[in-house]
């Protein structure tokens, strides 16, 4: 028996929106730890880790740990009909080949569920191990997606370096190139402003920006975002989710002919 | 432009 009753429903409707374009089907697992997801795009380029911890949740049941088989797409569908202030719960049975999502209005007076078939998938789980970075960078999220927007009108890939003069996002494409620096910056108003960059040593890595433009869709669930690189490791872009988890996306490096 | 990376080659299964 499983059962999740997240008071701020808005949270899982955005991870959806974060992750369905990029993983097609994946399988949720549900521990005492929390609700949580590992899954790769289907190239094999990117992974991305999501972790809900338990006593995030108003009410957490989960009787063993269960991994449940989603498609992505269509779990979306289905909680896109909550309301943005909705109560969600995610029920199971234990051997059932459904999942029920039930979505309560905050003045109780609407109560909704959906029922979605599960699925078996045979899913990968990869073991990342704890890492030190050679540079990790926070700033707000909005101007990283603003970044990788503007960077993907230019050029595919993305150069990022980390020196101890700032962050630079560079591209080249057909009609030019593009370089973005950003500097640490600290003396903001409020602390998601700042732009913070801790370096070990310089770094310099390439990516895909087709990648990175889908990560960004994880803003709405964080003010910041933090970017760790190392020379011989994949990006990590983590979204934290207030009180509850995170939200990371690894992405391997692109390199030389 | 470039070889890319799987992210297999840095993870491996468990």
């Amino acid at each position: 028996m499983l059962e999740l009753r997240l008071v701020q429903g808005s949270l899982l409707k955005k991870v959806l929106e974060a992750i369905k374009d990029l993983v097609n089907d994946a399988n949720f697992d549900c521990s005492a730890t929390g609700f949580s997801l590992q899954a790769m795009d289907s190239s094999h380029v990117a992974l991305v880790a999501l972790l809900l911890r338990s006593e995030g949740f108003e009410h957490y049941r989960c009787d063993r740990n269960l991994s449940m088989g989603m498609n992505l797409n269509n779990m979306s569908k289905m909680l896109k009909c909550a309301g943005n202030d909705d109560i969600i719960t995610i029920k199971a049975d234990d051997g059932s080949d459904t999942v029920t999502f039930m979505f309560e209005s905050p003045n109780q007076d609407k109560i909704a569920d959906f029922e979605m078939k599960l699925m078996d998938i045979d899913s990968e789980h990869l073991g990342i191990p704890e890492a030190e970075y050679q540079a990790i960078v926070r700033m707000p999220s909005s101007e990283f997606a603003r970044i990788c927007k503007d960077l993907s009108s230019i050029g595919d890939t993305v150069v990022i370096s980390v020196t101890k003069e700032g962050v630079k996002f560079s591209t080249r494409g057909d009609i030019g190139t593009a370089n973005v620096v950003c500097r640490q910056n600290t003396t903001v108003d409020k602390p998601e402003e700042a732009t913070v960059i801790e370096m070990q040593e310089p770094v310099s890595l390439t990516f895909a920006l087709r990648y990175m433009n889908s990560f960004t869709k994880a803003t709405p669930l964080s003010g910041t975002v933090t970017i760790s690189l190392s020379s011989d490791l994949p990006i990590v872009v983590e979204y934290k989710i207030a009180e509850m988890g995170y939200i990371r996306f690894y992405l391997a490096p692109k390199i030389e002919d | 432009s470039g070889i890319q990376l799987s992210i297999t080659e840095f993870y491996r299964s468990t």
